[in-house]
């Protein structure tokens, strides 16, 4: 849906092409509620983006994150009750669907916190990858922690076939309750963890290319 | 005339040097607040694009970075016909800036948009 959007006060005038690439981005009217951003990852982007750039937004060429684009993709899940006692299992989807052609995938990695603190106990969890038709699910293993806590999973070579790109990424969250048992506080769910898209924009721009359409997976 | 101008030419930079009016690079931040963006663009909360302006000179000189054809509409405006416009004041290099969005799906997005910021000035 590529209508035109109102823009603050914006004339109406022949779009201009950076007003056209924003609008194509924008969520819509200013009254458009941004719900689903929040917390974690929210939080997680905006230390990014403190490295990354100064309280103008130039970019720390000392920082340089070796990209221009990293894309955040929130976790669907199927609902459900994910507590079974002291387990906590969540199945997750991640909808890699309408990547703009010009964007090409560097590297892709799952964000989560592999320890957390809940009440009077402590959640360990893991990620597991879920590939469709195979029973077995492989248990990722982080690749690299920073000193908030994160723990980030390398998972570009299942977002990657061949010359293709996967529609979609499937993972189960899995995480323990360790420490005292009782209580009979509802307990806490961990936030899902979120997908990082590393990606390198060809077109470097605000313009749109020509009538080109968002790419279609397979 | 364009001889004499070349030939004078020490004396015409020493009259016309430091008037306020010359291009040159000018300092405006904005913030996206101002240009109604502020409702999904979460950082930076302003930035400095900064414009040209300015009279462009008679006789460009080497820092403006003019093209061959500015120097030459420049003394086709001034020595042949005046309907003829004198060259601009406008950016001539630009710098990124990186921008923090939330898209229309709840994802966010880090940005490095190129040549959001005017560095210089030219006169074409």
């Amino acid at each position: 849906n590529q209508s035109p959007l109102p823009l603050g006060s914006l004339p109406a005038v022949p779009t201009l092409p950076l007003l056209q690439a924003l609008q194509m981005r924008a969520p819509g009217s200013p009254g458009w509620q941004v719900g689903p951003a929040s917390g974690q990852p929210l939080r997680y982007m905006l230390n990014l983006y403190r490295r990354a750039a100064d309280r103008e937004g130039r970019p720390r060429r000392s920082r340089s994150l070796g990209t221009n684009t990293i894309r955040l993709v929130q976790a669907s899940s199927n609902g459900g009750q994910p507590w079974a006692g002291r387990w906590y299992l969540q199945a997750l989807t991640y909808n890699l669907e309408g990547q703009p052609e010009a964007e090409h995938l560097l590297r892709a990695t799952v964000v989560y916190l592999p320890s957390l603190s809940v009440a009077h106990s402590r959640l360990l969890c893991t990620l597991e990858l879920v590939v469709a038709g195979e029973a077995p699910r492989v248990l990722l293993s982080p690749t690299a922690r920073s000193r908030h806590g994160w723990a980030e999973v390398d998972v570009t070579p299942y977002l990657v076939l061949g010359n293709s790109s996967v529609g979609s990424l499937a993972l189960r969250h899995v995480c323990v309750r360790a420490g005292r048992a009782g209580g009979h506080d509802a307990p806490v769910a961990p936030g899902h963890p979120f997908l990082l898209l590393y990606l390198n924009d060809t077109q470097a721009g605000l313009a749109p290319p020509a009538a080109e359409p968002h790419r279609r997976r397979r | 005339d364009t001889g004499t101008l070349a030939h004078d030419l020490p004396n015409y930079l020493r009259e016309h040097r430091g008037e306020k009016s010359d291009c040159s690079l000018r300092p405006f931040p904005v913030s996206f607040a101002q240009l109604g963006w502020d409702h999904w663009i979460i950082a930076p909360h302003r930035y400095n694009p900064r414009y040209c302006k300015g009279t462009c000179p008679h006789l460009l000189r080497y820092d403006y970075h003019a093209p061959n054809h500015a120097v030459v509409q420049s003394f086709v405006h001034q020595l042949v016909d005046a309907s003829v416009p004198r060259p601009s004041c406008v950016p001539y290099r630009y710098s990124p800036i990186s921008v923090l969005m939330i898209e229309r799906n709840g994802g966010i997005l880090y940005k490095e948009y190129e040549n959001m910021i005017a560095e210089s000035c030219t006169c074409r």
